[in-house]
C-alpha cells in the first residue's frame, strides 16, 4: 500500500494519475473536513466557510489536472516528430514544475516519495538545458507580430537596444530642449535662493 | 538580425511553421490569420501616437477614433467571422481593451444567446449597425460577484405593461460596466424583478440610456465615468443610477423567463441561463490568459537571447542570459504555462460552443458542469498568468521597468481579469461547491460523467496518505 502512484517521472500518464488523485485526495478533504465542522454542531453556511481555504485548494488541484490532462491529451494530435518532442518535453516540465510547487500535497497524499522529489529537482534541470535550443523558436511560434506585441524588448529582429534609444527620444519631455517647467519654477527658485 | 537571434532561430530542432499551424488549428487558419493582420498593419487609418505618450482623455479619444474606424473596416472587408474579428480587433488595439469591447464581447453576444425572435427583430440589427452601441451593467458599487446580492430592482407595473427600474441604495448604483461612462446609449441591466410583489431573482433588462441623436443621458438616468483606474485607460468604465425609468415589458430579455402582460411569471429551465454570457466572457478569459502569457514569455526569452551580462566563466565574453540557469529556471515553466493555457483555452472553447448548441437544443445537463469548470479555470488560469507576467517583467532587469517593453502594459490590462466576471476566490468556492457536490454523488454510488468521472474512481480505490 505504501507504493506511490507515479511508478516513472518521466512518463506523462503517471504524472496525469497523480494530479488526478492529489485532486481526488483534496476534494476528499474538503469534503471530510464540512463534515466535521458539522459536527461540532454549526450549520451548513458556517461549516462551508470555515472549510473554505480546503475547498479552494481542492479547485485548485482540479484544475491543475485537468490542465496537466488536457496538455498531454494534445501530445497524441501531433503527428510531426520533431515538433511531438520538444511539447512533450513542455509537458513534462509543466507537470513537473508544477509538483514540485505543490509536493506537500503529493507526498501527504503518498502520490510520491521523498526520493522521487529528488529526481524531479534534477529531471527539472534538465529539461531546462534540453529546452534551450529551443526556447526562442518556442515563443517564436505563436506567431505575435512587432505591431501586435508592441515591445522594444521582444522584436521579432532583436535590434533592443537601438529601438529602445529610439522610443526614449520619443517621449513628450523630450519635445523641447528646455522643459518649461525650469523656467516656471526652477529659474525663479534659483533667484530667491 | 541581431546575430544571437539570429543564431538562435538557426538552432532550433523543429520547423517553427509547422508548430504555428497547430496552434493556430491548420495553415488556412494561419494564413487568413495573417491577411486579417496584414490589413490592419498597412492601414494608416489605424496609424496611432503610442498611448504611453498620451493623457488617458487622448487615449480614449484616439481608441474610439480607431473603433470607429474598425467597425467601417470590416464592414467594407465583409469579415463576419467571430473569429476573424477578433483577430482583426486584437491588431486594431493590440493588447488594450477598445470602447467597443463590451458592444461586441457581451452586448450582442447576450442578445443572441437570451433574446427572443421578436426581440433579436426589434434590437439586433440597430446594434449590429451601431444605431445602438450596448454593455451589459451587472456589478455594483456595493455587490460584485455575489449576483444574489445585487439590489437594482425591476418591479412590473401591469397597468402600463413597464418595468420600472431603481436603484434604491447608493451600493446599488451600477459601478465599473466597461463603455458605460461616455461610449454606450444602452445597457443590458441585471435587475431584481419584482411581479405581484413577489421577487424572482436576477434578470436582465435592455435599458436605453441615452437619446439616440444627442446622446443626452434620458430622464432619470445618471451616468458617467468611474474615473482613472490602474489600466484599461482606453475604456470609459462607469456608473449609472436608475431613478424610476420605466420600461416596455418586452425589454425584458424573455428567451427563457417570462413575465406575461398580466405580470405573472413564468420561470426558466434553468435559474444558470441569466448567466450565459460570463460564462462565455469566463471561457474567453482562459485563451486571454494563455495569449497573454505567451506575449510575456515571447518578450523575455526574445530579450534573454539578445542580452549579455556579467559571466559564467571568469574571463570569457559576457554571456547571453538565457544561458542561466535561473533564467532559464523563471522562465521555461512560464513558457511551458502558456503552451498548456493555450491548448485548454482551446478546450473550454470548443467546450462552451459544444455546451451551448445542446442548451439551444433544450438540454441543459452539461450546464451546471460548464459554469463549475469555466469559474475553476478562469481564475486558474488568471491568477498564474498575472504572477506570470511579473516573473517575466523581472527577468529582463531594469529595461522590464520602462513601458517600452510592453511589460507594464500588459500587467496593468490583464490583472483584472482576476476580478471581473467573477473574483477568483469566488470563483473556485463555486468550483469546489459543484467538486463536493459530485464527490457527495460519487460516494453515493452515483456514476459521475465527464470531468469529473475520476471522483468514482476516487471512491473505488480509497486513496489514504501514507508513510513513503
Amino acid at each position: 500500500s505504501a507504493r506511490p502512484t507515479v511508478v516513472d517521472i518521466n512518463d506523462l500518464s503517471n504524472l496525469v494519475e497523480s494530479y488526478k488523485l492529489r485532486a481526488a485526495t483534496l476534494v476528499e478533504s474538503a469534503a471530510r473536513s464540512i463534515q466535521q465542522e458539522l459536527q461540532k454542531r454549526k450549520n451548513q453556511e458556517d461549516a462551508w466557510n470555515n472549510s473554505a481555504i480546503d475547498l479552494v485548494r481542492a479547485s485548485d488541484a482540479h484544475c491543475h489536472y485537468v490542465v496537466v490532462k488536457l496538455f498531454t491529451e494534445k501530445l497524441s494530435e501531433i503527428g510531426d516528430t520533431a515538433i511531438h518532442s520538444v511539447l512533450s518535453t513542455l509537458a513534462l516540465l509543466y507537470a513537473l514544475h508544477g509538483i514540485t510547487k505543490n509536493s506537500g500535497d503529493f507526498l501527504q497524499a503518498g502520490l510520491l516519495t521523498v526520493p522521487q522529489m529528488q529526481q524531479i529537482s534534477v529531471r527539472i534541470k534538465e529539461l531546462l538545458c534540453l529546452l534551450r535550443p529551443n526556447a526562442v523558436a518556442l515563443v517564436d511560434a505563436f506567431d505575435f507580430n512587432d505591431k501586435n506585441l508592441n515591445s522594444v524588448l521582444g522584436r521579432y529582429d532583436g535590434n533592443v537596444y537601438e529601438n529602445l534609444f529610439d522610443w526614449a527620444r520619443r517621449s513628450p519631455l523630450n519635445a523641447t530642449e528646455v522643459h518649461e517647467s525650469f523656467h516656471k519654477y526652477l529659474k525663479p527658485l534659483r533667484s530667491k535662493l | 538580425m541581431n546575430p544571437d537571434i539570429l543564431k538562435e532561430r538557426q538552432n532550433a530542432s523543429f520547423d517553427v511553421q509547422k508548430l504555428i499551424y497547430i496552434l493556430d488549428g491548420g495553415p488556412e487558419k494561419t494564413k487568413r490569420k495573417r491577411e486579417i493582420v496584414s490589413l490592419v498593419a498597412n492601414d494608416p487609418d489605424f496609424d496611432e501616437v503610442d498611448p504611453n505618450f498620451l493623457s488617458r482623455s487622448e487615449r480614449y479619444d484616439q481608441a474610439v477614433r480607431k473603433s470607429a474606424q474598425m467597425i467601417l473596416k470590416l464592414r467594407e472587408y465583409g469579415i463576419a467571422d467571430p473569429e476573424e474579428i477578433y483577430i482583426y480587433k486584437s491588431s486594431v488595439h493590440p493588447g488594450r481593451p477598445e470602447p467597443l469591447d463590451l458592444h461586441l464581447g457581451m452586448f450582442l453576444p447576450t442578445l443572441l444567446n437570451q433574446a427572443t425572435p421578436e426581440q433579436m427583430d426589434q434590437f439586433f440589427m440597430p446594434a449590429w449597425n451601431l444605431e445602438i452601441i450596448g454593455t451589459y451593467a451587472q456589478t455594483e458599487m456595493g455587490h460584485g460577484t455575489h449576483l444574489r446580492g445585487l439590489e437594482t430592482t425591476a418591479t412590473y407595473d401591469p397597468a402600463t405593461q413597464e418595468f420600472v427600474l431603481n436603484s434604491p441604495t447608493v451600493t446599488s448604483i451600477k459601478w465599473w460596466p466597461g463603455a458605460l461612462g461616455k461610449t454606450s446609449n444602452h445597457a443590458i441591466v441585471l435587475a431584481q424583478l419584482y411581479t405581484h410583489g413577489h421577487c424572482h431573482g436576477l434578470h436582465a433588462f435592455i435599458v436605453q440610456l441615452r437619446h439616440m441623436d444627442t446622446h443626452e443621458p434620458l430622464p432619470g438616468i445618471l451616468v458617467g465615468d468611474i474615473g482613472p483606474k490602474f489600466g484599461f485607460c482606453e475604456v470609459d468604465n462607469g456608473f449609472l443610477k436608475l431613478d424610476n425609468v420605466r420600461i416596455p415589458r418586452e425589454n425584458m430579455l424573455m428567451k427563457y423567463a417570462k413575465v406575461e402582460p398580466d405580470g405573472r411569471y413564468v420561470k426558466p429551465p434553468s435559474a444558470k441561463l441569466t448567466y450565459g454570457t460570463m460564462v462565455f466572457v469566463r471561457s474567453l478569459i482562459v485563451g486571454l490568459s494563455a495569449i497573454n502569457l505567451a506575449k510575456s514569455c515571447t518578450i523575455a526569452i526574445r530579450y534573454s537571447a539578445v542580452r549579455h551580462q556579467s559571466e559564467i566563466r571568469s574571463g570569457e565574453p559576457e554571456p547571453q542570459i538565457l544561458d542561466y540557469q535561473t533564467q532559464q529556471y523563471k522562465l521555461f515553466p512560464l513558457l511551458a504555462t502558456a503552451y498548456a493555457f493555450t491548448f485548454v483555452g482551446q478546450y473550454i472553447s470548443q467546450t462552451y460552443h459544444r455546451i451551448t448548441g445542446d442548451i439551444n437544443h433544450g438540454d441543459f445537463s452539461e450546464l451546471p458542469e460548464l459554469h463549475a469548470l469555466s469559474a475553476g479555470l478562469k481564475a486558474f488560469t488568471t491568477w498564474a498568468t498575472n504572477s506570470g507576467i511579473e516573473v517575466c517583467r523581472m527577468s529582463c532587469g531594469g529595461h522590464g521597468y520602462s513601458c517600452s517593453s510592453a511589460f507594464p502594459d500588459l500587467y496593468v490590462q490583464f490583472t483584472p481579469t482576476c476580478t471581473y466576471e467573477g473574483e477568483n476566490t469566488v470563483m473556485m468556492l463555486q468550483t469546489a461547491r459543484y467538486l463536493v457536490k459530485s464527490y457527495r454523488q460519487a460516494k453515493a454510488g452515483q456514476q459521475l460523467k465527464g470531468i469529473m468521472a475520476y471522483l468514482n474512481d476516487m471512491e473505488q480505490r480509497q486513496v489514504r496518505a501514507h508513510p513513503a
